[in-house]
């Protein structure tokens, strides 16, 4: 079974061919606290960019998309033992932080920085 | 929720699926001190919020990315206004105030990094010049003085306001304290001039920021970032697939 599936990653499959621009990648999004409905409460900034993760994981998990093992091994497990495992997903790798500048409900104000606001890279995991 | 504007919802919310429970908790986190829609405007304006706009802007830029070379040296800063500003009767010239801070429960352990009062050391009031001060009010006994003074120094802000570290008396009295935290501050102010001592009694100025308290804090609650370590077992199983599937591609 390994062999059939080595065979078929050698080379490009015009299944590949045909997602290679629609692979997983990072796509900018910026969004405003207005349109979140919390500008009342956010001061600063007006904007905020979290950007996303989309596209199709590729059969064939490249150092690139910085995928665990545990996504390789899902994808052969998709591949191989059973197919509603699902494959891996195009999800968000690394984050950056993001401050914000608020009014609380006491009518203090807070600088925060928060953790894991603006996705940075993808992977397929 | 998106274009539905409300910080309401998620106290109503019942029971959730274990699915939408982190993304809620995120959310909650987010919210969990968002005020009302209508609580915000009294406090847009004077030199509280122009000094937190100012530390903003210093350390984060215009999307809210983090400098690298900020200087706060905490991750969160809380400027507090006094919940009581209690006027004292008059000692002779000196015109005096009482601040009361509530610290709120340290529901999340923050860490206290840094505790400053920041308030104004020159008043112009009415035509009146006032230096004041602010000192530790501290109830009276026998054990203790009536009052403490901190070390200040001029704040960056504008040479009316003056900054007084206080975090060794909040972390040593107050921090680790259960229940109600409290910090009474005092307010002291004269007239420049003794001849206007009798001229400004009478003249209140409650009614302008004289003193606000600045927090700088860091949430000890985050679990620290674990390094990605492959497990041994996975490892041995790695490299004998890719042994092999180095061997079947040839």
């Amino acid at each position: 079974q390994v062999d059939s599936v080595a065979s078929d990653v050698s080379g490009p499959s015009q299944e590949q061919d045909a997602s290679e621009n629609n692979q997983c990648s990072l796509h900018p999004y910026t969004v405003s606290f207005r349109q979140l409905g919390w500008d009342h409460w956010i001061i600063a900034p007006h904007h905020y960019t979290p950007n996303y993760c989309k596209g199709t994981c590729p059969r064939v998990l490249h150092y690139g998309l910085n995928s665990p093992n545990h996504a390789i091994i899902q994808n052969l497990i998709n591949e191989l033992v059973n197919q509603s495992i699902p494959q891996p997903s195009c999800v968000p790798y690394k984050y950056d932080a993001m401050s914000v500048l608020l009014i609380e409900a006491n009518g203090s104000i807070l600088y925060k920085e928060h953790e894991g606001m603006v996705a940075q890279s993808c992977t397929c995991r | 929720e998106v274009g539905q504007p409300s910080t309401t919802f998620l106290p109503e919310s019942p029971t959730l699926p274990p699915a939408e429970t982190s993304t809620m908790r995120l959310v909650e986190k987010l919210l969990e001190e968002a005020p009302g829609k209508e609580q915000r405007k009294p406090h847009l304006e004077g030199p509280p919020l122009q000094y937190m706009l100012e530390l903003y802007q210093r350390s984060a830029d215009s999307d809210g990315h983090p400098r690298e070379n900020r200087t706060i040296g905490a991750r969160m800063v809380r400027l507090l206004m006094p919940s009581a500003n209690i006027a004292r009767p008059l000692r002779g010239s000196w015109y005096t105030r009482i601040l009361n801070f509530l610290l709120g429960r340290n529901r999340v352990a923050y860490q206290l990094v840094k505790a400053t009062v920041v308030y104004r050391h020159q008043l112009h009031l009415a035509h009146f010049n006032l230096s004041c001060y602010v000192e530790l009010w501290v109830p009276k006994s026998p054990n203790n003085p009536s009052s403490v003074r901190g070390s200040s120094k001029l704040s960056l802000m504008s040479q009316t306001w003056t900054e007084m570290d206080l975090t060794q008396h909040i972390q040593q009295k107050l921090w680790n304290r259960k229940g109600r935290r409290m910090l009474r501050l005092r307010f002291m102010c004269q007239p420049q001039n003794d001849s206007e001592v009798a001229e400004f009694h009478g003249h209140d100025p409650s009614s302008v920021h004289i003193a606000f308290l600045l927090l700088h804090l860091n949430d000890t609650h985050k679990n620290a970032q674990k390094a990605e370590l492959l497990p041994s077992v996975l490892e041995e199983f790695m490299e004998g697939e890719s042994s092999l599937l180095s061997r079947k591609t040839r």
